[in-house]
């Protein structure tokens, strides 16, 4: 058994696994369990959907734990999974959500990682891939898509901790991803990434000054969205267009989701500002988690309204 | 293999206000191995922005000395990784 799983608590990657099959067991009318590829490790890259069966639904693409060490940000895909289904039929906002479209929920996406920060390294980053003539170990996943990918002045130099890989999607976790999100594209409305660090909400673009074409909506979005992120316990979020509000990027999945045609995608930094950096408390999950919530069931709305 | 462990690793926070100063993060980044926490990398360390980055027991005197002589704003965020990482298990029991 891999213990308790607890979500006041950061959970190890067995506790997660034994978690996703508990959910799918729980509530099989409205979790069901995909499996969308596996890693270089050969750990499997699982994908909660969450809603009802009926073909021709608006979904949501959400992902965690694209950075290994960034641990609340998988602690926030379990509670929204949890909170989603337990709030189904209680709480009007997530019924009528759940009643009308559908979530896809990647729990940890950098899977060797989030392993590797939990039993060897708790500052790791990157994936576990190994690269020919280096001894250096990783890439960085959200750098590895295919969105001016290697342009920014992030080194080729595969023990820089912002290494992009040899090529677009030429990491196995960012290729399933990225197959699995072309596949779903016709349903898929919105995509959000969660990052930990910074509390920021972000969207496209990064690989360039430019804005988006619907920059406006994006902006007006955000801008509720940290309205919302700030509303329980007053935690200030910054939002805006990632190269100008954090730093520019180059290969992100923000700005891959957007070009490939979802027009609605917004990357969360969660807590906190600095004090902790990546080693958030404990005793901070669950506001952090509550806070974001509001900002997310406020997107899903929008995108129930207003995405064709 | 043993975890790694980052006793009195410290965290610095740096804001240099200009260029000048920018340019002696980037020194440091050359000859010490600075774990950038934000932004990502080097490349991004700017003037009037703010720096945070880990560095090793072993690098910190060096590392403050530098900051001192070319009387950069900075604080320590963290003083002892480490503790910190054992720190974020406060929850006993859900």
């Amino acid at each position: 058994s891999p213990g308790r799983h607890s979500y006041a608590k950061y959970n190890n990657w067995d506790k997660i696994v034994a978690w996703t099959e508990k959910m799918v067991k729980k509530r099989p009318e409205m979790v069901s369990r995909i499996k969308i590829g596996s890693t270089i490790e050969d750990n499997p890259l699982y994908v909660l959907k969450i809603g009802k069966e009926h073909k021709g639904r608006k979904a949501i693409f959400m992902d965690c734990g694209i950075h290994a060490r960034e641990w609340v940000s998988p602690a926030f895909c379990q509670w929204f999974v949890y909170q989603a289904t337990k709030s189904y039929g209680k709480n009007k906002i997530m019924t009528k959500l759940l009643d009308q479209m559908n979530f896809y929920v990647l729990p940890v996406f950098n899977v060797d990682g989030y392993i590797w920060s939990w039993t060897q390294n708790r500052m790791w980053r990157k994936n576990r891939s190994k690269h020919h003539n280096s001894t250096c170990i990783g890439t960085d996943l959200n750098r590895n898509f295919d969105a001016s990918w290697g342009a920014s002045q992030s080194s080729h130099n595969p023990c820089k901790e912002t290494y992009p890989g040899t090529a677009p999607e030429s990491e196995k976790e960012t290729a399933a991803v990225a197959d699995f999100i072309r596949s779903h594209l016709e349903s898929i409305k919105a995509y959000l990434t969660f990052h930990s660090y910074s509390q920021m909400l972000l969207f496209p673009y990064g690989y360039t000054s430019k804005l988006p074409p619907n920059y406006q909506e994006l902006d007006k979005v955000a801008k509720i969205g940290a309205e919302a992120l700030s509303s329980r316990y007053e935690a200030h979020y910054i939002y805006g267009p990632i190269a100008s509000t954090i730093y520019p990027t180059s290969g992100s999945s923000l700005d891959w989701a957007y070009e490939l045609g979802i027009k609605y995608t917004f990357a969360f930094e969660l807590r906190d500002r600095g004090k902790f950096g990546f080693l958030l408390p404990e005793s901070r999950i669950k506001p952090t988690c509550k806070e974001t919530m509001l900002a997310v069931k406020f997107i899903a709305k929008y995108i129930l309204r207003n995405a064709s | 293999r043993a975890p790694v462990r980052f006793d009195r690793h410290k965290v610095f926070r740096v804001k240099p206000q200009d260029e000048t100063q920018a340019e002696v993060i980037t020194h440091l980044a050359k000859t010490n191995e600075l774990d950038f926490w934000y932004p990502d990398t080097i490349h991004h360390v700017a003037a009037n922005m703010t720096v945070d980055f880990r560095v090793s027991e072993k690098e910190s005197p060096s590392i403050q000395a530098a900051l001192d002589q070319s009387k950069m704003h900075y604080e320590v965020l963290i003083h002892d990784l480490q503790e910190e990482i054992e720190k974020q298990f406060d929850v006993k029991e859900d």
